[in-house]
């Protein structure tokens, strides 16, 4: 796509290529190319270099509607918590350990919730890198009510005057009901507490997951408010090109991608580099 | 689904009741879009689509009073029959203990799925021992304990400062010194790409020499599939797939991808979190699923 071609059928072909092995989706691909072969048209564009401009402005305009999405919206002047929610597998635990680094490297006081109460070793597993960030755990034991533990959290982040809660909880698929139930009570609990928290629902999703993440991210969003998604395991080779049609369907905004396994392995989002990577 | 979207085309497009091939073109149109929303890798939907296009213009089809039913007839017998084959059965060695290792991407469900093949053994009255060779993955080992300890049965491992290839070369010593006819070995995810990584993969099976190399891989892959398991396989040569959190919605079309890319067998799939969730695999159900 990067060399001279001239635009004809070939080229919108091979572009559709590109977009659906991105995982774009490809009902989101055929409307934009339909859009783009009609923009072609009325600007007489004839030669690629004249439409590459235009299909990477598309996909930025359609991820970055406005600069401040791509932060985190928490308040800065008492906690703030952020529930952290997805299918199993994704790199919740993992998302959690780096983000924490990076408010403690920013001067926060951050504390963590093992929510995740049933996986074996998952407690284990956040207590590691709430080693390695620097930062406590608030756990119970495993098997007791992940709503209990995350309740218990608020109060000892509270009286510790701690700036940030990163709520962990157990990865679920999105079509078990009472799983999705047992998070909508977590959620709950977290609203009783603080009325205006979770300040932010963080959807962990895998680029490497393909048209599910769609699902995904319209159920856990009914389930429990999801207001941001992190990408991870983009250092591998998928594409994640499913957050354009999550956005342009649920307008929910990717606001960082992980990068691969180490404590400072996650990036704020960033659409124009995300896009370039589309076509690279 | 797909059969009410080939009616659609087929209320368009029909005349005298009789179908053509051009009829039939629109409608492999139809099942080249319903695999692609399942995740199928486009250029496998390609191949896939030119297989079928030669049956579907065939006489079952262009005299059929129900066309349509025909072609999702004929879809379905092509994919059951490519995704099908061989049975999925775990090997035995001749000299135990057979070896099995288990590998993949990050979070796919290897460890998880380490315990449940464990419980599938142990069912058959075999005695499996596990052994614990992510050394990277906080609480990895300890997460194969705890497994272990559900099932009751013994992991082996030397914590996470040693080299993998000497915990599995121990890990095999004590599972024959303690006669245990299996060995199952637990890796760190990892990506395909990573050299170093994929190397270390190599050694380990050059030190375990197993019967059995099993991909683990997460039923809602997108397209990233067919690169994930052409690389496994080109790397390590693999005996079979797992394909795991098949008790999600999503199609599924990450099976068909990586058989056809690789040749290899699904053996099994995971239906759930706990230990007794293992299932052979049974490709005309996965057919049905994919197609939707
Ligand atoms: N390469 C890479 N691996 C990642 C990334 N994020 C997480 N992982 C790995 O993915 C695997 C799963 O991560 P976890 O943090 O346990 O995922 P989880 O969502 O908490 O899993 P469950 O709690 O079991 O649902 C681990 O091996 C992580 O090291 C990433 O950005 N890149
Ligand atoms: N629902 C469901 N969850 C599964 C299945 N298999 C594994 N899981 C879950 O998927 C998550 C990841 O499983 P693990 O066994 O830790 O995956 P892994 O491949 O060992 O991960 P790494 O060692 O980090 O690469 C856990 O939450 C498991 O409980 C399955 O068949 N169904
Ligand atoms: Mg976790
Ligand atoms: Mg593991």
């Amino acid at each position: 796509l990067s060399r001279y071609r001239k635009v004809d059928e070939d080229f919108f072909e091979e572009l559709e290529e590109i977009l659906i092995q991105a995982d774009v989706g490809v009902e989101t691909v055929m409307e934009l190319v339909d859009d783009l072969r009609m923009e072609a048209k009325k600007n007489k564009i004839v030669d690629s270099e004249g439409l590459k401009p235009l299909l990477t402005e598309k996909f930025v305009d359609i991820l970055a509607k406005s600069d401040e999405e791509e932060t985190l919206n928490i308040p800065d002047d008492r906690l703030g918590v952020i529930l952290f929610v997805g299918v199993n597998g994704v790199g919740k635990t993992t998302t959690i350990g780096k983000m924490a680094h990076l408010f403690k490297n920013a001067g926060k006081k951050v504390i963590l919730a093992a929510g995740d109460t049933f996986r074996a070793g998952a407690i284990e597993q956040l207590e590691v890198w709430g080693e390695r960030a620097g930062v406590d755990v608030i756990k119970h034991k495993p098997g007791s009510d992940p709503a209990a533990v995350v309740f218990d959290a608020i109060q000892a982040a509270q009286s510790r005057q701690a700036d940030i809660l990163l709520c962990d909880t157990a990865g679920r698929l999105q079509n078990k009901k009472n799983l999705m139930d047992e998070l909508n009570k977590v959620h709950r609990v977290i609203k009783r507490e603080i009325p205006d928290a979770p300040h932010e629902t963080l959807l962990v999703l895998d680029a490497t997951t393909g048209q599910n993440a769609l699902s995904q991210a319209k159920l856990f969003g009914e389930a429990a408010g999801v207001t941001g998604i992190v990408l991870t395991k983009l250092d591998g080779t998928a594409k994640g090109g499913i957050v354009i049609a999550i956005r342009n369907e649920l307008d929910l905004p990717v606001k960082y991608v992980g990068l691969g396994e180490k404590l400072d392995d996650l990036q704020p989002f960033q659409a124009e580099q995300f896009v370039h990577a589309l076509f690279a | 689904g797909l059969a009410d979207r080939l009616q659609e085309t087929l209320k368009k497009i029909r005349g005298k009741g009789k179908v053509t091939e051009a009829d039939v073109k629109s409608m492999m149109r139809e099942v080249r879009l319903a695999l692609l929303e399942a995740d199928v890798n486009f250029k496998v939907v390609k191949d896939f689509v030119n297989r079928v296009k030669e049956r579907a213009v065939g006489q079952e089809v262009l005299k059929s009073l129900t066309p349509g039913q025909q072609v999702i007839k004929v879809v379905n017998d092509e994919l059951t029959q490519l995704m099908g084959g061989e049975q999925s059965k775990l090997a035995t060695s001749a000299r135990p203990p057979t070896v099995i290792m288990m590998v993949g991407l990050q979070g796919a469900g290897k460890t998880t799925s380490t315990g449940k093949l464990a419980k599938y053994l142990q069912n058959q009255n075999r005695s499996p021992m596990l052994i614990a060779a992510d050394i990277y993955r906080p609480a990895a080992i300890k997460q194969l304990e705890v497994l272990g300890e559900q099932l009751d049965v013994p992991v082996f491992s030397l914590g996470n400062k040693e080299n993998p290839v000497k915990i599995v070369q121990q890990g095999i010593q004590k599972a024959k010194e303690e006669h245990c006819d299996y060995v199952l070995i637990d890796t760190a995810g990892r990506l395909h790409v990573d050299e170093a990584l994929m190397d270390e993969l190599h050694q380990i099976k050059q030190e375990a020499n197993p019967d059995e190399i099993l991909l683990v891989i997460d039923a809602m892959t997108g397209q990233d599939a067919v690169n994930v398991a052409q690389s496994f396989n080109e790397q390590l040569e693999l005996s079979g797939v797992v394909l795991t959190k098949l008790d999600g919605d999503t199609r599924g079309g990450a099976a068909l991808s990586v058989k056809a890319v690789t040749g290899k067998p699904i053996k099994f799939v995971g239906m759930g979190e706990k230990m007794d969730a293992l299932e052979p695999f049974h490709p005309d159900r996965m057919a049905s699923r994919i197609l939707g």
